[in-house]
């Protein structure tokens, strides 16, 4: 464990938590992708298969133990309890555009052929990509809810801090995962220009509204 | 540097 990789959990932590509060306070989730969350609860079911065969430490099996569940309780928010501000018509992303390639891609580019890492390969490759229906989402509604633009902006920043715990595991341990780091720059490089209206708008009290 | 068999990140 590094900084880099700390910090990249608790901004992944406090952007899940900022989305539970955002729903819970508001008691709506008006401006948040289903279909992403729908994406990330793949992710975190692909990636945590290992979550009773292989332990790692406390912390990591909380993290999995708590990214799992509330993941899976936001989905929850959005399919039911707040299913009535759930905004279907502009969460109209093709999801399947995304599985299909990128289920074929996990298939031939992997470290190993091998059900459990074919299946992991899946799930880093889905995660550079989850954050599409939600972006586009937002394209489409024209803006986002301040709330809505910290949790984007904490979601992308952990995937960046990663990609600094990479820089440093390089360095420190000879850590080398290629699928891993090239997913994890797809990934970063999709918020850039969130980040941009984030640091020019959000961060002066304005809302982000697009076209920027 | 090798990659970790074990997948040691969340």
């Amino acid at each position: 464990m590094n900084i880099f990789r700390l910090c990249g959990d608790m901004s992944h932590l406090a952007a899940i938590i900022i989305l539970l509060l955002k729903m819970w306070k508001t008691r709506s989730v008006a401006g948040i992708s289903g279909k992403s969350q729908i994406l990330f609860a793949t992710v975190f079911t692909a990636r945590y298969l290992d979550l009773f065969t292989s332990f790692i430490s406390i912390y990591n099996t909380c993290m999995k133990v708590f990214f799992i569940g509330t993941v899976y309780f936001t989905i929850y928010l959005i399919y039911m309890k707040f299913k009535a501000t759930y905004d279907s018509n502009h969460d109209s992303f093709r999801v399947e555009f995304l599985i299909v390639p990128v289920g074929g891609l996990a298939f031939l580019v992997n470290h190993e052929f091998a059900p459990l890492e074919i299946i992991w390969t899946f799930s880093i490759y889905l995660e550079s990509v989850a954050i599409l229906p939600q972006l586009f989402m937002i394209s489409k509604t024209g803006e986002a809810e301040t709330i809505t633009s910290h949790y984007l902006f904490a979601l992308g920043s952990y995937r960046a801090l990663y990609l600094c715990n990479w820089i440093y595991r390089y360095y420190a341990e000879g850590f080398f995962d290629l699928i891993a780091v090239v997913a994890g720059v797809v990934q970063t490089i999709l918020y850039c220009d969130f980040f941009y209206l984030y640091i020019t708008k959000v961060m002066k009290g304005k809302k982000i509204s697009l076209p920027a | 540097g090798a990659k970790l068999g074990l997948h040691d990140e969340l």
